[in-house]
């Protein structure tokens, strides 16, 4: 992990996962996306919601739900307003 | 596969024979039960579960290769479709383009203007969803079966003046890649890249060691004082690699540096680097303009690759200057301020499957790039048989304004102030378009493209 700001991006790398990755099963290209809203912009949460919405949950977390979708986190790139996973498969 | 995480929306974008409708259900869970979201209680088979209740929903993808390989739900469109429906009220299906060829689907959900006042989990309700023990969700079961389709648009709280200002996406979908290009994405090509980038730098470090060397013969004759010279030994020490190079064991010392052993056996990120800056992905939001720029890129075994890039926006009056657009809300200037950018590349090279989809959600027009400009690049690396660009955008406050601007921008490029000619989506060199085709949504406008190799 590089030294972390607020302002600056950082890099975290799941090295259990990352090390001994073999795609030699992996097939076909074409992607799915599914881009989920819970509300219209990153200022307009609610008052339940807590500080940061979604980027409040721990990585660990979407581990569960990425389980679902057969994906596992390879790294994440992490920022002040968004965090970016890479995923295998 | 990809995923990135606002604090208002998740994107998850994820390849092959994954299963990501089957991830929904968790998600709209961990969205309620840990980051709060407003919720409804769903019935499921044998519980009651809660959902946090989404703004909008979008799911889109190209038409499958290989639809009887997949799983769960993704078999076919009209699997995926049924599966969104019984989850969510409200939402429309496309399919855009040829239907006897290359096309592409959306399902999109409409923010609706409902006031029932969601509740907000406590923790009694997520003792009674089951969401800690883990076993309200089963994953082998592809339908969540519940009592209520999910209302999409109710929200709480304060509710934005419009959709986010400047959302506009861009994704560009390349199947039938260029052999020789296709053969980057292989590891046994990257690590003879990295081979030879690494001997590069040695000679590098070589020759600055030889100069040093002789710069300091040719002082030592003028003088016995120090002496200074600039350049790669800040990268390299060259004392250690020329105590090495006696012995033919060179390994340069910087902060570059790359153990190829390692990268070959437990480090995808090193050669995903490497793949990066060698096919000129790095070059699409360079360094030199965006500085705060991160990519983080892995090189799958034994081929295929995948990046994502953060991309800080750059400050408000920079922003406005170079959209040269003739909006000047300074709403967007805020947003601008606050805002961090994605892109995200996913490559699969198998000459019988290549594909190869880049998508982002910087503003076209951002450091004077316009989005033909970005396209033109990224279809260079690929060189693929055919291609679509989608284009989404949201209309937000003054939407006849943007709405033109945004078709003017797609077919003809924006007018540069000094005249020269911008690169227009209509022609991308080598290629001939096939479709256009526009679909004016509420609050979105989308432009799907398709071109082919001439």
């Amino acid at each position: 992990t590089l030294s972390p700001s607020l302002a600056t991006p950082h890099l975290t790398i799941n090295h259990e996962v990352a090390a001994d990755l073999d795609s030699s099963n992996a097939f076909e290209g074409p992607e799915k996306l599914l881009e989920v809203w819970f509300a219209p912009s990153a200022t307009s949460l609610a008052p339940s919601v807590k500080e940061n919405g979604l980027k409040s949950v721990p990585s660990d977390v979407w581990v569960g739900m990425l389980d679902l979708v057969n994906c596992k986190i390879l790294s994440v790139v992490h920022s002040e307003t968004v965090d970016a996973y890479l995923l295998s498969e | 596969s990809s995923m990135f995480v606002f604090p208002h929306k998740i994107i998850l974008k994820t390849c092959g024979t994954t299963t990501l409708l089957l991830g929904l259900n968790r998600m709209l869970r961990i969205a309620a039960t840990v980051a709060g979201f407003p919720f409804h209680n769903a019935l499921s088979t044998d519980e009651i579960q809660v959902a946090a209740t989404p703004y909008r929903v979008f799911y889109s993808r190209k038409n499958f290769l290989f639809p009887d390989r997949q799983q769960g739900p993704h078999r076919s469109w009209k699997q995926e479709v049924k599966y969104l429906d019984d989850m969510f009220e409200g939402g429309s299906a496309y399919m855009v383009g040829k239907m006897n060829g290359d096309h592409w689907y959306l399902y999109i959900t409409s923010p609706s203007a409902s006031t029932t006042p969601p509740r907000t989990p406590t923790d009694d309700d997520s003792s009674i969803n089951g969401f800690n023990s883990g076993n309200s969700t089963n994953a082998s079961s592809p339908i969540l079966r519940t009592s209520k389709r999910i209302p999409t648009g109710i929200v709480s709280g304060p509710i934005a003046d419009s959709n986010e200002l400047n959302d506009e996406t861009l994704e560009i979908l390349m199947t039938d890649l260029d052999p020789v290009n296709a053969k980057q994405f292989y590891l046994e090509h990257a690590s003879a890249v990295a081979r030879d980038d690494i001997v590069a730098r040695t000679n590098a470090a070589l020759r600055a060691t030889n100069n040093k060397q002789a710069a300091k013969d040719k002082i030592s004759h003028m003088s016995d004082s120090t002496y200074s010279i600039t350049g790669t030994e800040e990268l390299f020490d060259v004392d250690d690699i020329a105590s090495h190079s006696s012995n033919g064991s060179l390994t340069p010392m910087s902060e570059d540096h790359i153990d190829i052993d390692e990268a070959l056996t437990t480090e995808g990120h090193a050669l995903g680097t490497v793949v990066s800056d060698s096919c000129g992905l790095s070059d699409v939001y360079p360094k030199s303009a965006y500085p705060d720029a991160r990519i983080d890129a892995y090189m799958f075994s034994p081929c295929g690759f995948s990046a994502n890039g953060v991309v800080p926006a750059p400050a408000a009056a920079e922003t406005t200057a170079a959209t040269e657009s003739t909006e000047t809300s300074s709403e967007t200037s805020e947003n601008a301020k606050a805002s961090m950018h994605y892109f995200t590349v996913h490559v699969t090279p198998e000459p019988n499957c290549s594909f190869a989809s880049f998508e982002t959600n910087v503003p076209g027009g951002q450091k004077g790039r316009q989005t033909a400009d970005i396209v033109k690049q990224v279809v260079d690396i690929f060189r693929p048989g055919r291609f679509s660009v989608t284009l989404f955008e949201a209309k937000g406050k003054g939407a006849p304004a943007k709405d033109q601007y945004f078709l003017a921008n797609d077919i003809n490029g924006v007018p540069s102030p000094s005249g020269v000619a911008k690169p227009r989506l209509e022609n991308i060199p080598g290629y001939r378009r096939i479709d256009r085709i526009v679909h004016d949504f509420e609050d979105y406008d989308l432009v799907f493209r398709f071109y082919e190799r001439e």
